[in-house]
Formats: structure tokens, C-alpha cells, sequence
């Protein structure tokens, strides 16, 4: 019931086609996975993005149309999505507004807050796992380093997250962290909008924590309880946090509550950090501009 | 289904295995969440 | 949970659930004859004997047989996870993956034994308790090829639905919100004694077809049910029983007023006599 007209791109572990169902005259996607690629069997990457996006359906994520087995290959169909956040911000021949960057935080977060209330952790999020759909609805892509919420014993791996996106807990290590390194990246691609350049791009790993405390402050026992605790929280430089006053020449086209809620996603400590509902609450989107509508976003 | 079947009041719960674990040096650190472990045991419960 | 795969894909009713393996069986069995009348066809040299072996030794299994057959070979599915030492979900996961298999499947095309491993080798994957597959070969004694070989089969008979809501957080779910709706009335050691008992008997009911028939919470309520009947049907008058109102009536015949929490009466839109009855039926069939 699928065609494969167009090769549109070529991952590590799979081959992405563009394509048609036939039935419906659908445009769609699929996600080709080589399975002998892997020693082990079926690709974790592959068998996550199965796992939850069949238990997901919203309009800010991406949909699973189908999965089947082809020739040995294992064929995720989803839904065609053009284009995505990353290409939007990079060409700056594309002008876009306070109420378009308000929309797009809008969807992402529903997006996010469908994921959490399902106690999923999308652990991916960036700008180019956001995909534009031709009616202009923002979705969620990639659960290709999702998990479940872990049972209260379980220990999680820090290495997740593309390193600009990548919360504080888990630039130290932790192996409890919540929900809350979604949050984070939010907020890092919020002032990516914003500022249409990235907010804290680290060349590697440990300049990363060097970026984010020289731009946020470091942290302290004082504000996040037992951070002093991580192995490698003495090597860090000490910085101060920035003033209200430096956070409005940062984002100047942002609004009071704007900057309310960017600090509210962007505070050091998961613990206090704000969880979606909150986001979604906040008084940046019960302020004018109203969020565009998605059919009249760029 | 605007009325959850119920209500997270996290000072009732007795459960010393998740009391334990909000006392652990590296838990705190990490940003663990007791209520977020509750809220989710309810939901599992009253689904 | 309505939204879930476990819910829109793998719950029947006790006919649906017959009728499936009633067909399976049918089919196969079809399959079987088919080929031992090609194979005595193709053989017409054999002795009498020989034709009579065949009719008498080589018969299909029936749907019972078969039942009988997997759930001997998922207790074996639930001992070799307890030889892992896997989690108790993973362990859950690999019956589940294991029994919804041979929904879709005959022991007469598949011998559960080449399942077995690659339900739990999938499950571990599954529940993020990645074992890779030498060492997991290694472990139980076995080769990585057929693993492997089966993975993708117990993938597409799955229809590639991985994830399950097992009764093990119900419970943790019911154990704390008990502890508020009785509050003050229950003992705490208690209360963990019957966490321990349900658990357990948790996990024996994932053996049986109560998981196709049944939600994972109401599952749990009728293992709360069957090891304290009182405390349990207690909690769920005070929790889901006649609104405020009308207890305020059979409360003025000078009953002593319950200090329950009145905040408790939530708007539900559930009917307390209809839970009970359906966790009376799910703790006979458990039973």
C-alpha cells in the first residue's frame, strides 16, 4: 500500500523514503532499518521509536501510520513533515514574529506535556527533531532516545541529549534525573528563537558546562541542594548568574513574561525547574500577541 | 477525564522505600521528584 | 489506557479470545493434514504399519493441548527470568511477549522453546535492561543466531507493540492512595505485608488469560481483594461508595461520624457496585 518514490535522506541506522500510500493518496514517510546493521537483533533506536510512538497520538507529535517487515528491513511509515525548527531559524530569509516563536513554544510544549503525562522522556530535543507539517502543525520527532520515567531505583544514563540541549544534571552525571532535561532543552530552543543563533553551543562536552555556567551563573548548594556532590563540580569556574537587568539586553524582543518563563525552564535546579503544565500556565501565553495560527505561520 | 480518581497528598504516603531514596546524596542532586514517582503509581492505579 | 496498545490490541473477551485460538488451532491443523496426505501421496510404498503409525502417532494437537502447552512453556519463560535475575517488569514483559506470540501462532508451526529466549532477549531490550546478545547467548546456554532468528518474528506478531501496563504499579498506586482514603485506620507493617502477598500473587496472574480480560488496576484490586477482603472492599465504599449526602442520612442514626477526609468524595463517574462485581469476577478467575 506504500511507495518509496524519493531517497530524502540516510542515517546510521536507516534509510528515510519519501513515498505515497496508496490507498489514501497520503504523502508519508518511511523509515527504513537495516536490520543486520546490528549484532544485537533489532536497533535500540528502532525499537524505542516503535515502542512509543504507538502508544502516542497528538497533534504536536509525529504519527506512526504503520510498521511492517519488508525483505528483512523493518519499515516505520509516518507521516510526511517538510521541513523542521532547525531550517526555519538558519535561514534568515525568513522573517518571523513574537507571535510566531509563541506558537511554536505553544506546540512544542503540548507536544511535550502529552509525552510526560504518559511518563515518556523524549531526551532528544532540538530544533530539528521539530518537524513542520504543511498545515504549519509543529510535532515532535526522533524517539530514538526515549525511555519511561525510571522506577525510583533505576539508574539512567547521562549521555543523552544533543550536547547544546543537554540540562546541568546531566553535564554533571546524574543518573536520577526527571522529566525535567525536556524542559530544559525547551528553553535552550526558546531563546534559539529568539536570538536566531544557538544559545549555548559547546564544542565539546566540558566547554558545554564552561557555555552554560558562564551564560546562567553556577550553581550552588545554596540554590540546588548537594549539586557540590558531583564528581566533577569541583573543576568547574564559578560564575555569577546574570541579572534581570543583562537577561532583557540578551532577549530584547522578549517580554516580561517571556523572560519569566525562559528562566522558569532554564532554572539550574531540576527539582524547582518549571514541569510543562506550568509552562503551559504561564502568563507568556495568555498575553498579547496571540500565538499565530499554525496555517498562517512561515 | 478532567477529574483525576485522585489526590496526590504527599505528606499522607508512608512509603519508606521512596523516603530512603529522597534522602540519598546523589537522588537530590539529580533533581528526583518524589510526587513525580506518586503521580504516576496513581496514574497506573486509576486508569 | 483506552488509548494504549495493550488496551486496543491485546484485550478480548472470554469468546473473542476462544474463538481466536479456536481458529488458529483450526487452521494449522488443516495445514498438518495437508501435508501428511501430500507426504503419504508422495510415499506410496509405505507398509500398512507405517500408515498406521502415521494415522495414530502423527495427530494435530488440539486447542486445549496447546494452551496447556505454552503455559508450560511461559512458567518456564517466568523461571529462566528468575535465573537472570531480571527485573520484576522485565520478567512480565517476556510472559506477555511470550503468550500474545501463540495468539498469533500454532506450537505446530513454531516449538515454544526457539520463543522462549527471544521473548526475554526482546523484553530486556524492551524494559531498557540491555544484555547484549553474546552475552546473553552465553548465559543461557544458547546460540545468538537463533535468537536473533525469532526476534523479528516475535516483533511482527506483536504487531509491534512493546509496551505493557503490568499490575505492579497499581498496586504501588492502590498502597499509597489506602493510606490516604483510610488514613489513620490502617497499620503500616500490615500494609506492607499485603504489598508483599500481592505482589506475588501478581505475578502468578500474569500466567493466566486474567490479562487479556482484565485491566492491569483492576487486576490489582482483586489481588487486594483476595488477601484482605475487609480492608479492601472498606477502601472502596469510603473511596468510591454512596455520595456524602445520602451517608449523611445512615450516618444521623447516631453512628459516630467517620473522620474520613470529606475532600475524598471525588466526582467519579464510576458506579461502585459495577468495580465490585467486575473484581469479583476477575478474583475467581484468578482463583
Amino acid at each position: 500500500d506504500y511507495t518509496k518514490e524519493k531517497k530524502a535522506g540516510e542515517g546510521t541506522y536507516a534509510v528515510v523514503y519519501l513515498g505515497t500510500k496508496k490507498s489514501t493518496g497520503r504523502s508519508i514517510a518511511v523509515k527504513e532499518i537495516k536490520t543486520s546493521q546490528f549484532k544485537d537483533g533489532l536497533d535500540m533506536s528502532a525499537l524505542r521509536e516503535v515502542k512509543f510512538l504507538q502508544e502516542l497520538k497528538h497533534v504536536n507529535v509525529i504519527e506512526l501510520v504503520d510498521v511492517f517487515m519488508a525483505n528483512d528491513n523493518l519499515n516505520l511509515v509516518l507521516e510526511f513533515l517538510p521541513a523542521d525548527l532547525e531550517i526555519i531559524i538558519k535561514d534568515t530569509s525568513i522573517m518571523f514574529s513574537p507571535a510566531d516563536i509563541k506558537s511554536w513554544i505553544l506546540m512544542t510544549l503540548r507536544g511535550v506535556h502529552h509525552c510526560h503525562r504518559n511518563f515518556i522522556l523524549h531526551r532528544d530535543l532540538k530544533p530539528n527533531n521539530l518537524l513542520l507539517a504543511p498545515d504549519g502543525q509543529l510535532k515532535i520527532a526522533d524517539f530514538g532516545l526515549a525511555r519511561l520515567m525510571a522506577s525510583p531505583q533505576e539508574i539512567l544514563t547521562s549521555n543523552v541529549v544533543t550536547r547544546w540541549y543537554r540540562a546541568p544534571e546531566l553535564l554533571f552525571g546524574a543518573k536520577h534525573y526527571t522529566s525535567a532535561v525536556d524542559i530544559w532543552s525547551v528553553g535552550v530552543i526558546f531563546a534559539e528563537l529568539m536570538l536566531r543563533i544557538p544559545y549555548l553551543p559547546g564544542k565539546d562536552d566540558v566547554d558545554q558546562i564552561n557555555v552554560t555556567f558562564r551564560a546562567l551563573g553556577t550553581p550552588t548548594d545554596a540554590d540546588w541542594p548537594e549539586v557540590s556532590s558531583f564528581s566533577n563540580y569541583n573543576k568547574i569556574q564559578i560564575y555569577p548568574p546574570p541579572s534581570r537587568e543583562e537577561l532583557r539586553r540578551r532577549f530584547i524582543a522578549a517580554t516580561e513574561n517571556a523572560l519569566e518563563l525562559i528562566s522558569g525552564m532554564m532554572i539550574m535546579n531540576p527539582k524547582k525547574r518549571w514541569d510543562a503544565v506550568k509552562c503551559l500556565q504561564s502568563q507568556y501565553f495568555q498575553e498579547l500577541p496571540e500565538p499565530t495560527l499554525p496555517q498562517d505561520l512561515p | 477525564d478532567l477529574h483525576k480518581r485522585y489526590e496526590l497528598v504527599e505528606n499522607e504516603y508512608n512509603d519508606s522505600f521512596i523516603r530512603d531514596l529522597q534522602k540519598k546524596k546523589e537522588y537530590i542532586a539529580s533533581g528526583f521528584r518524589a510526587d513525580f514517582i506518586y503521580d504516576r503509581m496513581l496514574t497506573e492505579a486509576f486508569m | 489506557y483506552r488509548h494504549s496498545s495493550q488496551y486496543r490490541l491485546w484485550s478480548f473477551t472470554k469468546e473473542q479470545l476462544e474463538s481466536r485460538r479456536r481458529a488458529l488451532n483450526v487452521k494449522v491443523v488443516d495445514k498438518v493434514n495437508e501435508k501428511l496426505q501430500d507426504i503419504i501421496s508422495k510415499h506410496n510404498d509405505l507398509s500398512q504399519e507405517e500408515l498406521n503409525a502415521i494415522n495414530e502417532k502423527a495427530v494435530p494437537v488440539t486447542m486445549e493441548e496447546e494452551l496447556k502447552f505454552v503455559n508450560f512453556f511461559a512458567k518456564k519463560v517466568q523461571s529462566f527470568c528468575h535465573s537472570l535475575n531480571l527485573p520484576t517488569e522485565v520478567c512480565a514483559t517476556a510472559i506477555s511477549f511470550f503468550r500474545r506470540f501463540f495468539l498469533v501462532n500454532s506450537t505446530m508451526e513454531i516449538h515454544p522453546k526457539h520463543i522462549l529466549l527471544a521473548s526475554i532477549f526482546l523484553a530486556c531490550k524492551s524494559e531498557n535492561y540491555f544484555i547484549g546478545i553474546e552475552a546473553f547467548a552465553k548465559k543461557t546456554k544458547s546460540q545468538p543466531t537463533t535468537i536473533l532468528k525469532y526476534e523479528f518474528d516475535v516483533l511482527e506478531s506483536l504487531q509491534f507493540t512493546l509496551l505493557n501496563h503490568h499490575p505492579y504499579r497499581p498496586l504501588h498506586g492502590f498502597f499509597l492512595d489506602i493510606q490516604y482514603i483510610l488514613h489513620g485506620k490502617v497499620d503500616l507493617n500490615y500494609m506492607g505485608q499485603i504489598y508483599t502477598n500481592c505482589k506475588r500473587r501478581i505475578t502468578e496472574t500474569l500466567l493466566t488469560d486474567v490479562v487479556y480480560h482484565y485491566t492491569p488496576p483492576q487486576i490489582t484490586l482483586a489481588c487486594l481483594l483476595i488477601d484482605d477482603e475487609a480492608l479492601t472492599l472498606k477502601y472502596l465504599e469510603v473511596k468510591f461508595g454512596s455520595p456524602p449526602e445520602e451517608q449523611k442520612e445512615s450516618e444521623t442514626e447516631g453512628m459516630k461520624r467517620e473522620e474520613t477526609p470529606s475532600d475524598t468524595k471525588l466526582p467519579s463517574n464510576l458506579k461502585l457496585q459495577t468495580l465490585t462485581a467486575l473484581i469479583r469476577e476477575c478474583q475467581a478467575m484468578i482463583l
